[in-house]
C-alpha cells in the first residue's frame, strides 16, 4: 500500500512546490515508484515545469467525473515518476474546485484507485489551511511541513501543528508528522540563524536535512525543470534532495 | 467615499502583507485616513506585527454577528491608521471562515459601515484566487497586483488578470487595475532582470515603483514592525514606499 505524504505550509512562497518536485525526483532515482499530485488550484507543479494551464487533463476532470483516475495520470521522462496534474481549471472556478476536492472522501477515493501502482504518493498543496490542504491531510499518512527560515513563517507554524493534531483526533487517526523541513536556509545571515535556533529549541520533529537558499532554484524554475535535470554535473542542492530522500525513507520505515 | 484597494497575488510569499502594511503607513504619513483590513485566514498582518492570534477581536467576530464593525476596528500608534484584524479564528475553522467572507455582500456590508471614516481601505489577502480574494475583489475599486520578480510568479500572473476581467464583467463593473507592482527586485541578478523585461514588454499597467529585495524587511519582520518604524534614520526601502504612495495617489486621482 502506498504511503501518502502531504507537503504543506500555512505560509506562501516557502518552497512547497520546489520540495515536492525535487523530492519526488530524488525518491524515484532511489528506485521508488512515485505519484506526484498537484492539489494547488494555481497548478504550481505545472507552472514549475513550465507547462501552461491549458495543457493536460487532471484532477479537475476526475473530480467532475469527466475522466477516470488512471486516464489523468501522466508519465514523465523519469521512469517511475508519474504526475496527477491539476487539470484544466478556469481560475474563476477555484472556489468550486476547492469545495469539490474537500467533499467527504472525494480525494481519498481518487487516490485509492491509484495507490496500488505506487510506493509513494506526494501531494503538493497551496499555502494556507483551506479546503485543498484539509482534503490532503485527511487522505495522508504523513505530513511534511515546510518552514522557511524567516520570522513570519515561524510565527504561523503553531497554527498548522494544531490542525495536524485536530485532523488526527477527528478524521484521520493515522496521520503522523514526517518532520519540519527548514528551507531557504542562510546560516551566514543572522535572521535565518535565529529562526533555526528557535526551531531546534522549540519544536519536535525538526529534520536533519535542510534546503539552502540558492540561485540554482531560480535558474531551474526559469527553465521549468527540477534542479536534478539542469545541464552539467549534479549541483550540491540536487544532492541535498538525495539526502532528504534517504531521511524520508528512514522515517517511513520506522513508521 | 473611501477608495477600496485589494492587494493580491496568485502566488504565495511574494510580499503582499509587507506591501499592505508599509503602503498603509506611507499613505497615512501623507495625511490620508487609512483602514487596513486583514482578510488572510492566517492573520498575516497580525503576524507581521508580531501579535499572536489569540489577541484581538476582528472580522471573524463581525462576520459571525458577535461584534459590530466599529467595535472591531482598532487604532494603531500612527494617527490616521486603523486596523481591522482577522479576529480570533481556530485554524480548523478556516473553511467556514472562507465561506462566510465569500457569502454574497457580506464583506461589502462590513466595509460599507466603516467607509465614511476613511479615505482609503486596503485589503491584505491570502495567496491564491479562492474565496477571501474573490470577496475582496467584489468589494474593491482597485486591484494592486504584487508580482515577485521570479519566473514562477510571472507564470501565474495571467490567471489572475483573467479573474480581474471576469469580476469586472460580472459582479463589480467598477473594478480597475491600480497596477502591477514588482517586488523582491534584484536588477544585478539575471533571473530578476529577465522577469522585469518580460513584465515591461508583455503587460499593461506595470508601475514605475518597485520594491527591491532587501535585508531590512527580514529585520522588520523579526521585530514585528513596518520598515518605517525601525530605529534610526529612514531606510532607502522605507522611502520607496513614500514614492509608491505618491504613485498610488496619482493613479487614484486620475481614476
Ligand atoms: N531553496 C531555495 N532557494 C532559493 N529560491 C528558492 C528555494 N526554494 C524555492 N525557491 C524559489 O522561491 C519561489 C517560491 O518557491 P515555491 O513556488 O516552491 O514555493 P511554494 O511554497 O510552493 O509557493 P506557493 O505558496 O505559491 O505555492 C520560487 O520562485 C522558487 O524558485
Ligand atoms: N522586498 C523584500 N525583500 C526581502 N524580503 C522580503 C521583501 N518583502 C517581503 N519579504 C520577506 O519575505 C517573506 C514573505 O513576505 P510576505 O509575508 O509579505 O509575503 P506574502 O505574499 O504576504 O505571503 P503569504 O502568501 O504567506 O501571505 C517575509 O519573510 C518578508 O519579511
Ligand atoms: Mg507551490
Ligand atoms: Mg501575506
Amino acid at each position: 500500500m502506498a504511503q501518502r505524504i502531504c507537503i504543506t505550509s500555512q505560509k506562501g512562497g516557502v518552497g512547497k512546490t520546489t520540495v515536492a518536485l525535487n523530492l519526488a525526483v530524488a525518491l524515484c532515482e532511489r528506485g521508488k515508484r512515485v505519484l506526484l499530485v498537484d492539489l494547488d488550484p494555481q497548478g504550481g507543479v505545472g507552472l514549475a515545469l513550465a507547462r501552461g494551464d491549458t495543457a493536460l487533463i487532471g484532477l479537475t476532470e476526475v473530480l467532475t467525473g469527466r475522466a477516470r483516475p488512471e486516464d489523468a495520470v501522466m508519465a514523465t521522462r523519469l521512469e517511475g515518476l508519474s504526475l496527477l496534474p491539476r487539470g484544466r481549471l478556469d481560475p474563476m472556478d477555484v472556489p468550486h474546485y476547492e469545495q469539490a476536492v474537500f467533499a467527504a472522501g472525494a480525494l481519498a477515493k481518487v487516490i485509492g484507485a491509484l495507490q496500488s501502482k505506487f510506493d509513494l504518493v506526494l501531494y503538493d498543496t497551496p499555502a494556507g489551511l483551506g479546503m485543498p490542504t484539509r482534503a490532503a491531510l485527511s487522505a495522508s499518512d504523513w505530513a511534511l511541513v515546510i518552514v522557511q527560515t524567516e520570522a513570519l513563517a515561524l510565527r504561523s507554524l503553531s497554527q498548522l501543528l494544531r490542525v495536524l493534531e485536530q485532523v488526527r483526533a477527528t478524521v484521520n487517526p493515522g496521520l503522523k508528522l514526517l518532520g519540519l523541513l527548514p528551507t531557504m536556509v542562510e546560516l551566514r545571515k543572522e535572521p535565518s540563524r535565529e529562526v533555526m535556533e528557535e526551531l531546534w529549541g522549540g519544536f519536535a520533529g525538526v529534520m536533519e536535512s535542510t534546503v539552502p537558499r540558492a540561485e540554482v532554484f531560480a535558474a531551474a524554475s526559469s527553465r521549468g525543470v527540477p534542479v536534478a535535470f539542469l545541464e552539467g554535473p549534479l549541483s550540491p542542492e540536487a544532492r541535498r534532495f538525495e539526502s532528504l530522500a534517504v531521511e524520508v525513507e528512514t522515517t517511513l520505515n520506522q513508521g
